[in-house]
């Protein structure tokens, strides 16, 4: 049995938009700990990590570990039926090959239930060491999304190199290059609209602009991002989900030949 | 061109 409520119901929606494009099926584990995913694209060249803890829940029971294969194409099309101020229960029995979504309207004057077939899915489960980042860039969300765009009407991929001048963001193309440099700025009147660099090493990758498009995706969840750096590691671009946990993207750099 | 690495040569399966 298993009934996790959340009243913000919008974050589900948002977490549904985040990833869809880049996971087509993929497993959601329930535990004590909260609802999760792990999950690659179809080429191995990016992974999602999603956290939904249980105390972020209003009512969250999972009487054991289970995990549920969803096509997120199809639960991205009956999450779009919930209202942004719904109130979401996902429901699952033992055994079942389905799962409910219900919606609640705040009034309670409208009550949905959309059951949505489960999926069996063979997914590896990958083992994420904690690791020391050469850097560590938080910067608003929109403003890492803007970048992103930008860049990608120039060139195919972003050279990311953090220095102790800020960080740059560079491109090249048939029709020329670009390059954008941030510097850590933290006297702004919003905590949201800082940006903070913290190096130990001076680090530069080259990563595919059009994953880091797609990560993108996660910027209503969180007006800061996180971009984690090490020049042995994929980089991890991190949106908190406010009280109830995160969504994490790891892509693998290019690497030189 | 550098190639693109894969997310499998960095993280291994659990």
């Amino acid at each position: 049995m298993l009934e996790l409520r959340l009243v913000q119901g919008s974050l589900l929606k948002k977490v549904l938009e985040a990833i869809k494009d880049l996971v087509t099926d993929a497993n959601f584990d329930c535990s004590a700990t909260g609802f999760s995913l792990q999950a690659m694209d179809s080429s191995h060249v990016a992974l999602v990590a999603l956290l939904l803890r249980s105390e972020g829940f209003e009512h969250y029971r999972c009487d054991r570990n289970i995990s549920m294969g969803m096509n997120l194409n199809n639960m991205s099309k009956m999450l779009k039926c919930a209202g942004n101020d719904d109130i979401i229960t996902i429901k699952g029995d033992d055994g079942s090959d389905t799962i409910t979504f219900m919606f609640e309207s705040p009034t309670q004057d409208k009550i949905a239930d959309f059951e949505m077939k489960l999926m069996d899915i063979d997914s590896e489960h990958l083992g994420i060491p904690e690791a020391e980042y050469h850097a560590i860039v938080r910067m608003p969300s929109a403003e890492f999304s803007r970048i992103c765009k930008d860049l990608s009407s120039i060139g195919d991929t972003v050279v990311i190199s953090v220095t102790k001048e800020g960080v740059k963001f560079s491109t090249r193309g048939d029709i020329g290059a670009a390059n954008i440099v941030l510097r850590q700025n933290t006297t702004v009147d919003k905590p949201e609209e800082a940006t903070i660099i913290e190096m130990n090493e001076p680090v530069s990758l080259t990563f595919a602009l059009r994953y880091m498009n797609s990560f993108t995706k996660a910027t209503p969840l969180s007006s800061m991002v996180t971009i984690s750096l090490s020049s042995e590691l994929p980089v991890v671009v991190e949106y908190k989900i406010a009280e109830m946990g995160y969504v994490r993207f790891y892509l693998a750099p290019k690497i030189e030949e | 061109d550098p190639k693109q690495g894969n997310i499998l040569s960095f993280f291994k399966q659990v």
